[in-house]
Formats: structure tokens, C-alpha cells, sequence
């Protein structure tokens, strides 16, 4: 394995967002890109990353393998690496270690780390493609916002999606809060337009605490879609450039 | 509402 990513910055971002939900994770290497899918220790989130070959240049990766890694070794490495650094990850065909190089495109700096490679026994989800009956796109900085908000009250949210709009509201000890988004298009500013694609209402509860760990990709995309149909999990989706993508799975809650 | 499945119920096996 090769690739060569701009931005180290980019790579800093996304462990940085799911870091405190998954510790172990395989980075399975192939020829389209560099994948990952993980479940929390509790199994009802999952992260699920794609970094598409075009997202590095050049990538190469000559046969299949597994970087199984952990996420706060990682971290700590990724830390040593300035936002502008190009970062070129290496791997052998059996590797003990994944060999980052970091490379300041200001000056003539370069750093190497190795970090050693795990055997992780990881169970991998087949994950259907699914016709949602919500779509929400909104800026990511405002889910954000109403999801920290909301967990001051409460522990958990009911998310409902009319052709009203889409409605956040928690109910807690000390009293209830909600706040209501409707579609809206803003020709100056389009990163805060809020569309909501409905095929047929639906309304789900959620946990507040993954929702808010889930934000902790925001800064990964101005916009983040969340997907929603009745009795399915919840798909908070960040878009990255060349069609990569960090998504988080959270099963809704249940009735007792 | 109370607790929740693993996504495992939901997902299954590829």
C-alpha cells in the first residue's frame, strides 16, 4: 500500500470524529480506496468510512489487507503531523507496521512514525442500500448545535419528519424542548440550506449521546444528511471530497 | 421509549 493524501488534516478529522466510539479498527486496503467499518462496544452505533483512491494521489494498493489499528495510537501519531502536511501512509504485502510520513510542503521537514499493526477479529455488517422514507440535508454546525442543546433536557430525542418539516424534541426532568426545521433555500448561502426529501412521514427516538459523539464530525463538511425510516437505523452521513464518506448507524430506541 | 436492539438485528451478516 501507497497513498499519498494532501492533507493530513483530513485523515486528523475523521479518527478525531470516531475515536471515542470505536478503539480497534481494521483498515481494510484495496484497490478503490481504504475502508473501515466498525461497531461501538455496545453494538448500537456503527462508523462505517470510505476513502476513495481519488481521494489520494497516487494510490496504490497491489493486494487486499487488513491495518488493524488502534485508533488512539493513531491519534496520537496523527497529532504529530502540522493541518498542511502531506501524509503518505506505506504498508507491506504482510505488514507488522503502517509507516506514515509526513511531509511540510513549506519547508524541507520530513517525519516518519511507524505504528504497530493488530490482529483484530472484527464482525463486518452487511449493510443493505435502502430507500429512505426522510432525507434531511442541513448545515452539519446546526444538527450539531441542536443536538448539544437538546441533551441538556434529556437523554433522548424523537425525531419526526412531515411535509411540515422535521421537528427535534426531548422531554426531561426539568421540562420539554423541540426545535422545527422546515426546507429552506438560501441563494446567498447555500450551506445553509435545509431540504427535506419525504416519500412518507415517519418519527423515530434516538439516543443523544451517540447523536452528539457523531458530531464530532462536523468539521469534516458543512452539510450532514440524515436518513430515517420507521423501525430502521438512523444514517447520519458526512460527505468528504472524491466521494468519500464517514456515516454513522444508531438503532432507534424501543418501546417497552 | 427505552432500549435498543444491536445492530446486528437490523444488518445481519454480508
Amino acid at each position: 500500500l501507497e497513498a499519498r493524501l494532501e492533507q493530513a488534516n483530513l485523515l486528523k478529522k475523521v479518527v478525531d470524529a470516531i475515536k471515542d466510539l470505536v478503539q480497534d479498527c481494521n483498515f481494510d486496503c484495496n484497490d478503490s480506496g481504504i475502508a473501515l467499518q466498525a461497531m461501538d462496544n455496545s453494538h448500537v452505533a456503527l462508523v462505517s468510512m470510505m476513502l476513495k483512491a481519488e481521494s489520494f494521489s497516487p494510490f496504490r494498493c497491489d493486494r487486499n489487507i487488513a491495518l488493524g489499528i488502534n485508533l488512539s495510537s493513531l491519534m496520537k501519531v496523527l497529532r504529530c503531523a502540522q493541518n498542511e502536511d502531506i501524509l503518505t501512509l506505506k504498508a507491506d504485502d504482510a505488514p507488522d507496521v503502517v509507516n506514515l510520513v509526513f511531509e511540510s510542503s513549506e519547508s524541507d521537514r520530513l517525519s516518519e512514525y511507524d505504528i504497530k499493526l493488530m490482529d483484530i477479529d472484527q464482525e463486518h455488517l452487511g449493510i443493505p442500500e435502502t430507500e429512505y422514507s426522510a432525507t434531511i440535508s442541513m448545515p452539519a454546525a446546526e444538527f450539531q448545535r441542536i443536538c448539544r442543546d437538546l441533551i441538556a433536557l434529556s437523554e433522548s430525542v424523537a425525531i419526526e419528519a412531515t411535509k411540515e418539516g422535521v421537528k427535534f424534541s426531548c422531554s426531561g426532568d426539568i421540562g420539554n424542548g423541540a426545535v422545527t426545521l422546515r426546507s429552506h433555500t438560501n441563494v446567498e448561502k447555500p450551506e445553509l440550506n435545509v431540504d427535506i426529501a419525504l416519500s412518507e412521514p415517519v418519527a423515530l427516538t434516538f439516543s443523544l449521546k451517540y447523536l452528539v459523539n457523531f458530531c464530532k464530525a462536523s468539521g469534516l463538511s458543512g452539510t450532514v444528511k440524515l436518513c430515517l425510516s420507521s423501525e430502521v437505523p438512523l444514517l447520519v452521513e458526512y460527505t468528504l471530497a472524491s466521494n468519500s464518506y464517514l456515516r454513522f448507524y444508531l438503532a432507534p430506541k424501543i418501546g417497552d | 421509549p427505552t432500549g435498543q436492539r444491536s445492530l446486528a438485528t437490523y444488518f445481519g451478516n454480508p
